[in-house]
């Protein structure tokens, strides 16, 4: 199987790091106080990324409607009035976590759960 | 994902990975990208988890998760996670829970509880082998001391394997996709032999942020779904993360 594979054209990179120091590679840091409640201690990061959050989730809802449409309509009704419940049963203080992310963004609570499962849902 | 625990002729441990994430949702054909996989880019960060000012810990993240898929805890271990696609995957974890069955821990919350309370690499190993989870996946687990590293294969009920160093047998790094490490990886998405090529290139001397850095971004261990890569050294307690971009010719995935 091993031999089936892909010929690998390209050589081993060198040189690479460390990366420019520009906005197209660097990450900001932030913190998050654990000594807050832990509806609060995203509200900071959110707020300011809100955005970009909602821009996800919009591409998400947009890739399920080129499959189908219809029951796009249908999943994503299910997940803004339904799923945010699925919250009340997650562990603390993740479950907190995610109530206040909701809150801070206006965000429906049932997309921001979907996107913090992402992992569970994708391993199939 | 590729994840890499490697170790220096000195005993000193680094932990690096790459996030690959958005298959086959949606391809920008005029971009050559994938459309989650760009929104997912400017959403990386990291964070410091604090107490009273004090680092607890630190993970890698995006805006508006709260789990850890890559994190450390300064001075004591470093861990990523890695997806392992199964039929018996995590959709079926989520009806078990929906239906009143919550035995299993979410993956990336019970990755937070291990990096909020484990004090040891042992007992971080111990809880990422036993408890049971809603998904299959991949933990690499690095230590703060010669031969510290494993990766440990989950199904949803159990460990199926726990792969460690050995540099004493010449196992100076373990090189983690999204394939049981005993089984040839699907031949379409072969990113192990070239990232150990790489390895075996860059040779232990000259393991470091560079050289693992290096091998980490030669495609296709750098591809299409990277989107950002993740540098971890224990006993300092550095982490660094930089955006990754897959310039054309580059593999999709």
């Amino acid at each position: 199987t091993h031999r089936l594979g892909p010929p690998q054209k390209e050589e081993c990179v060198t040189g690479k790091y460390p990366p420019p120091q520009t906005a197209e590679y660097q990450v900001p840091k932030y913190v998050v106080n654990l000594d807050l409640p832990a509806a609060d201690r995203w509200t900071h990061i959110v707020k300011e990324r809100a955005k970009s959050i909602v821009n996800l989730l919009q591409k998400f809802k947009d890739f399920v409607k080129a499959l189908d449409a219809k029951l796009a309509e249908k999943i994503f009704d299910y997940v803004d009035h339904n799923l945010g419940n699925l919250t009340n049963t997650l562990p603390q203080p993740y479950a907190d976590e995610i109530k206040g992310i909701a809150k801070a963004t206006e965000i429906p609570l049932g997309e921001v759960l979907l996107y913090n499962i992402f992992y569970e849902i994708f391993t199939v | 994902c590729t994840s890499i625990v490697a170790e220096d002729p000195a005993g000193k441990l680094y932990h690096a990975r790459n996030l690959d994430f958005g298959l086959f949702m949606g391809w920008d054909f005029k971009n050559h990208t994938w459309v989650i996989t760009e929104a997912l880019r400017p959403m990386i960060m990291n964070i410091e988890f604090q107490m009273k000012g004090q680092v607890v810990y630190k993970a890698v993240t995006y805006a508006g998760f709260i789990g850890a898929i890559t994190g450390m805890i300064p001075g004591v271990l470093t861990m990523s996670m890695n997806e392992r696609f199964n039929l018996d995957g995590g959709y079926l974890g989520i009806i078990e829970w929906l239906l009143g069955d919550h035995n299993g821990k979410w993956m990336s919350f019970l990755t937070r509880d291990v990096l909020m309370y484990s004090t040891s690499y042992q007992q971080a190993k111990e809880t990422l082998s036993k408890d049971e989870l809603l998904a299959p996946g991949y933990y690499i687990l690095g230590g703060n001391s010669s031969g510290q590293g494993c990766v440990i294969t989950r199904s949803r009920e159990k460990s199926l394997d726990i792969w460690e160093l050995n540099p004493g047998k010449g196992v100076w790094y373990l090189l983690e996709t999204n394939y049981d490490h005993w089984k040839a990886p699907l031949f379409v998405d072969d990113r192990r032999t070239p990232g150990m090529r790489c390895m075996n290139q860059t040779t232990q001397q000259n393991v470091g942020f560079a050289g693992i850095f290096n091998v980490l971004s030669t495609k296709p261990v750098l591809n299409k779904l990277t989107t950002y890569t993740a540098l971890m050294q224990v006993n300092a307690g550095k982490l660094e993360t930089y955006k990754q971009h897959c310039d054309d010719p580059c593999w999709p995935w």
